[in-house]
């Protein structure tokens, strides 16, 4: 998925279909543009209602040729809709000349344009992987249409999981729990401090699992993470939990195919939760053709969901759809992540949406919208053993930084 | 489906969409490129549509041109060919 950069604040937002399609019945199509945003809403917490009159956030129209937006239609077939994206006020255009349908394979399909249009309206662009429904190419009626796993990613990179379960139906769905906040230390509830983490906050890897669980890696122990800190009972030994796996890891991540991928020299071991996915490990330069051994770090990228290594003052993009993976431009300046120092210890895609990149007892959160370290107060270095990892006495903003104790974020 | 012919059909496309300069779409002017640019876009496309990126205008691309589509640019935000963020 690709991300255009912007979003709406709010997520109750409203519609409303200011000029109908001239050959259907207005019942019908308001039901059909209400089927279209429930698409989305079922996998956030945004919610649409309809308006007919007055201000609201996306206006709907139905028009032929020129309409005003100096972006004219172009008759029947080619270009079917059009909308803009949130910082463009979201409005959603469809071509009158199309001959538009509800739930039938003659014509064009309603239903499955108006959901593609309205994820424009709601931030995203268009999406390489063919069978999202946010790939550019009209793909027909679709009687059994399910949102490809890509769009789930990308819409819930912007607004987050849902957090109601309305949808609870349908197992194996994402998205019924919560997104859990920035783990941070608090001063109302301390978290029992680990020695050997607040001694040393220094750690190999970070990553998030497949059911939401954050783990740090360290040497030939493990840690999980907790609103507040590090969870009671740990640290525990990474061979037990992971059989097969070795310590002193170099970099891990968690795909969109919910698999767990460890780097360590030039080899990699691939993990369905906490059991070996095969015979592993296997060479880098085998799975993951282009990409260096001996990794500093890596992660799957909110801005457009694709795999990114560091090592050193470079990172490299890996795309496994793509033939070679891995581009002839890469690998870059890891400068153009503007902020972030070179030889980086770990990084982590959260789920709050941001990127964070680990290195010493430091950390930056990375905005993945504006493309730079958020310039917060505390400023970013920050403690990473205060934040991260609940310890209570260690300084807020990096070592030997001026972050004051008020500096509430 | 209407067959899409022609490099300046081509060209029109990949300025729609976000390939190549808005400037070639302007239908009062004559518009002449480099070749790698050309080859490049249509590579890029090609690459965009799940197809053998080649940079070679061939009937497969020509084809995919000519399917009913969004008007929305394909490259748009974290597109690669900014030149500045």
């Amino acid at each position: 998925y690709a991300l255009q950069g912007s979003r709406w604040r709010v997520k109750n937002l409203t519609y409303k279909i200011s000029k109908y399609p001239s050959k259907l019945n207005r019942a019908e199509v308001d039901n059909e543009l209400a089927k279209a945003f429930s698409v989305w809403s079922d996998y956030t917490d945004l919610t649409f209602t309809q308006k007919r009159s007055g201000q609201v956030h996306i206006e709907i129209r139905f028009e032929k040729g020129e309409h005003g937006d100096g972006d004219p239609f172009d008759g029947p077939g080619g270009t079917l809709a059009h909308a803009y994206f949130p910082v463009y006020g979201g409005d959603a255009h469809f071509d009158d000349a199309e001959m538009w349908s509800i739930n039938s394979r003659r014509g064009t399909n309603l239903f499955q344009v108006a959901a593609h249009e309205f994820g424009h309206s709601l931030g995203l662009s268009h999406s390489d992987v063919r069978s999202a429904l946010m790939a550019p190419f009209y793909r027909g009626y679709d009687p059994a249409f399910q949102l490809d796993q890509d769009d789930i990613q990308g819409i819930q990179a912007l607004y987050g999981h849902k957090t109601q379960t309305d949808i609870g139906g349908l197992p194996g769905l994402p998205g019924a729990a919560a997104p859990p906040s920035v783990p941070r230390a608090t001063t109302q509830q301390p978290s029992a401090e680990d020695p050997a983490l607040c001694g040393d906050p220094k750690f190999d890897t970070i990553f998030n699992s497949a059911d939401g669980g954050t783990f740090i890696f360290k040497g030939e122990h493990y840690w999980r993470l907790t609103e507040d800190g590090v969870a009671s009972g740990y640290p525990r030994l990474i061979a037990r939990a992971w059989p097969g796996l070795p310590g002193n890891i170099d970099a891990a991540f968690t795909y969109k195919n919910g698999k767990t991928y460890f780097f360590k020299g030039s080899k990699y071991w691939r993990y369905n939760g906490q059991k070996m996915d095969g015979d592993y490990p296997k060479d880098i330069s085998e799975g993951f053709t282009g990409i260096p051994d001996n990794l500093d770090a890596a992660l799957v990228w909110s801005g457009n969901g694709k795999i990114y290594f560091y090592k050193g003052t470079k990172f490299w993009r890996f795309d496994p759809s793509q033939r070679p993976p891995v581009k002839a431009t890469y690998p870059k300046p890891l400068s153009n992540w503007e902020g972030i120092p070179d030889g980086i210890d770990a990084a982590l895609q959260y789920t709050n949406g941001y990127t964070y990149f680990f290195k010493g007892g430091s950390y930056w959160r990375f905005n993945d919208r504006t493309f730079s370290v958020d310039s917060d107060n505390p400023a970013f270095p920050r403690s990473t053993a205060f934040w991260w990892l609940g310890c209570s006495s260690a300084p807020r903003g990096t070592v030997g930084g001026n972050a004051r104790l008020s500096d509430a974020p | 489906a209407p067959t899409f012919g022609g490099a300046d059909k081509a060209m029109m496309y990949l300025a729609q969409y976000g390939y190549l300069s808005p400037s070639v779409r302007n239908p009062s002017s004559g518009h002449i490129m480099d070749e790698s640019s050309w080859r490049r876009a249509i590579a890029e496309f090609q690459s965009f549509a799940g197809l053998n990126a080649t940079g070679e205008l061939d009937e497969e691309t020509t084809k995919v041109m000519s399917l009913p589509r969004c008007g929305v640019r394909d490259k748009v935000g974290f597109g690669e060919s900014r030149a500045k963020r």
